[in-house]
């Protein structure tokens, strides 16, 4: 068993970060 | 959405002008999904969020091989035949200007005729990170949110081992873990094309 998660990030073509969106924490067997 | 956080086997038609992201299969953090994976150093494109795809690249001017190739257009009824290609690797990179790093591309594929599907020849590459009208620097955006993500794992350890602990005893129905714990990190990286944005994602599994 164990877990899954992340994170998304979003980047202007200035090479701002625009955007960070987190994946939750999800159980897998 | 989770199922398309990381795309599984999806290459959906190219037009005739593209611009995506090349990236190296050579990368650690690269996942390794998807039936076009290729050699261990050839170079991908990716863009709005489908699978990495292989592709052709023209060989340099003073290479001597004879490569021809063919591929399907967008009208699957036809094929085309490109002569002097190849596989665009880490090794053959620099011929067309690059470094066997991240890179932000404008592609023409199969001269001008689209592709159905998965890979196909890029018969005209243009780099454009670092431009004028594409100032960011892709492998260097890239090298920033690899530390960002380490640095988010660190301050979350706290939910991580409490998310641990929780799979324990909802999934395996323990009361605690065994104690060993496996981390397998990825990363993803892709251009949206219709909103120019770059799009990094990573994902992490962690199994006792």
């Amino acid at each position: 068993f164990g877990i899954e998660f992340g994170m998304a990030y979003v980047v202007s073509k200035e090479g701002k970060l625009e955007r960070s969106i987190a994946l939750p924490i999800e159980p897998f067997a | 959405d989770r199922k398309k956080f990381f795309p599984q086997d999806r290459t959906g038609p190219l037009p005739g002008k593209v611009v995506g992201v090349l990236a190296p299969n050579s990368h650690p953090l690269i996942r390794k999904v998807g039936r076009f994976l290729h050699d261990e150093d050839a170079i991908y494109l990716s863009l709005n969020g489908d699978s990495y795809r292989w592709f052709y690249a023209p060989l340099a001017a003073n290479d001597p091989r004879t490569n021809s190739v063919t591929v399907p257009v967008v009208d699957r009824r036809a094929r085309m035949q490109f002569e002097r290609v190849l596989l665009l690797r880490d090794s053959s990179i620099q011929s067309i200007g690059m470094t066997a790093d991240f890179h932000l591309v404008e592609i023409e594929v199969n001269g001008g005729h689209g592709s159905p599907e998965g890979t196909f020849v890029a018969s005209k590459i243009r780099k454009l990170d670092g431009s004028k009208e594409y100032p960011l620097k892709v492998a260097e955006v890239v090298r920033g949110l690899q530390s960002r993500y380490s640095d988010y794992l660190t301050n979350n350890s706290r939910e991580i081992d409490v998310g641990m602990s929780k799979a324990a005893a909802k999934v395996a129905g323990r009361k605690k873990e065994l104690g060993l714990r496996h981390r397998e990190d990825s990363m993803y990286v892709t251009w949206m094309m219709d909103s120019e944005r770059l799009e990094v994602r990573f994902l992490t599994r962690i199994t006792d």
